[in-house]
Parts: C-alpha cells; structure tokens; sequence
C-alpha cells in the first residue's frame, strides 16, 4: 500500500 | 501491461495515424492547432530522454521514439509543406499561461530534485493541458471537420483507458499509485468531457460537429 512511480507507463 | 493500457497506448497511436491522415488527404492542415502540437512535441521530447538511460522494453522504446518521430513530423508538415493552409490568426491560446503553472508546479511536485525527474513532473503536467489551444480553437470557430473530431476523440480515449488502467495497477499492485501521473491524468481526461458530448451527440449520429452559437 502507497505510492510507486510507474516510469513504465507512455 | 494490462489490456487497459495497451488499447490506450493503440488508441493514441491510432489518432496520430488519423491527424496524418487528415493533413495528407486534405492536404490541409486547417483546424489544428499548431501551438498545441507544438506542446506534444514539447511534452514527449522531455518525457523521453530516459531513452538514453532507462530501458523498460522494446515495445516502450519503439513506441517513445515514434512519438518524439511524428510529432516533430507533424510541425514538419504544418509548419513548412503545408504552411499556407495553417492559420495562426485563430490559434491565439496564450500557451506562456500553461508553460509557466507547470513548470512551477514540477519545481514543487517531482520524485526527485534533479533536471531528469523535474522534467518528467513537467512533461507530466503539460500533457495534461497541451490540448487547451486545440480546444479552444475549435470553441473559437465553433465547427469542425468530421475527421478531426475523430482525432480528438481517439486522443481523448486514449486519455480515458488510462484511468481503468490505473485502477486495475492500484488493484493488482497492492494499492500501489503514482500520484503525479494519476492526479494530472484525471485533469486531462476532464478537459475532453465537453468535447465527448458534443461528439457522441452529434457526429456519431453522422451530423456535423458545430457548437450551438
């Protein structure tokens, strides 16, 4: 549970 | 990836192919808004410079380098080959009024303080107002050809399965999120409600797009 940065994303 | 997201990736690949499209057979760039292709092209090449540091996969790295490729084909076109068909006395956004907000906004709001994440946060927000000037020209002139509705409107589902998509991560990624993305998201997607309306009322029912006066 949190925050992620989903520098997999467009 | 998940089924949301890549539908959205082919959404928006699909509107760049339909804009292409429009200028090519019309041979017209009418009714675009430079500033905000502009923008895009503003927004993908300071989103994408983790190319030269960063490898997710091959369908990532192919699909950011044909963003960055056909944006800047896209101003090619309207700026040089089909120059005389481009109006700027209708495209009177004052994009300093977007560019300013967010790049105090990604001084505020970034993973990291250094130049790469600052730049992310920034490409971030800016992609999510990026369409005002496009927007706002269609407001101003009140119509619009049939196919550039549909340009809009596939930019605009792009933006929307994005959303399903984040819900689906939140789910499947132990109520993982990322804030930025998801915040300057759900504004984006807001921008095109209006339009939405207008398109699936009146040019889905095979009637021109024009806004009542």
């Amino acid at each position: 549970m949190g925050w992620d940065i989903w520098k997999d994303e467009l | 990836m998940n089924l949301f997201r890549l539908l959205g990736d082919l959404s928006h690949l699909a509107s760049i192919f339909i804009l292409l499209h429009k200028i090519q057979t019309t041979r017209s760039c009418r009714g675009i808004s430079f500033k905000t292709q502009a923008l895009y092209v503003t927004v993908f090449v300071a989103r994408y410079l983790d190319l030269f540091y960063r490898y997710v996969s091959l369908y990532n790295s192919v699909m950011k380098l044909f963003f960055i490729a056909s944006s800047v084909y896209i101003l090619y076109l309207m700026k040089y080959k089909y120059r005389p068909t481009n109006d700027p006395s209708i495209d009177t956004f004052r994009i300093e009024y977007l560019l300013g907000p967010c790049v105090l906004l990604s001084l505020i709001f970034n993973y990291k303080f250094s130049v790469t994440e600052v730049l992310w946060s920034f490409s971030i927000f800016l992609e999510s107002v990026a369409i005002l000037p496009q927007l706002f020209m269609l407001q101003r002139t009140g119509e619009a050809e049939t196919i550039t509705t549909h340009y809009l409107a596939a930019l605009g589902v792009y933006r929307a399965l994005y959303i399903p998509n984040w819900i689906y991560r939140y789910i499947t990624e132990d109520g993982v999120v990322d804030p930025i993305a998801v915040t300057a998201g759900l504004v984006q997607t807001g921008l095109y409600i209006d339009f939405f309306y207008v398109y699936f009322t009146k040019v889905l029912q095979g009637q021109k797009f024009e806004l009542p006066a």
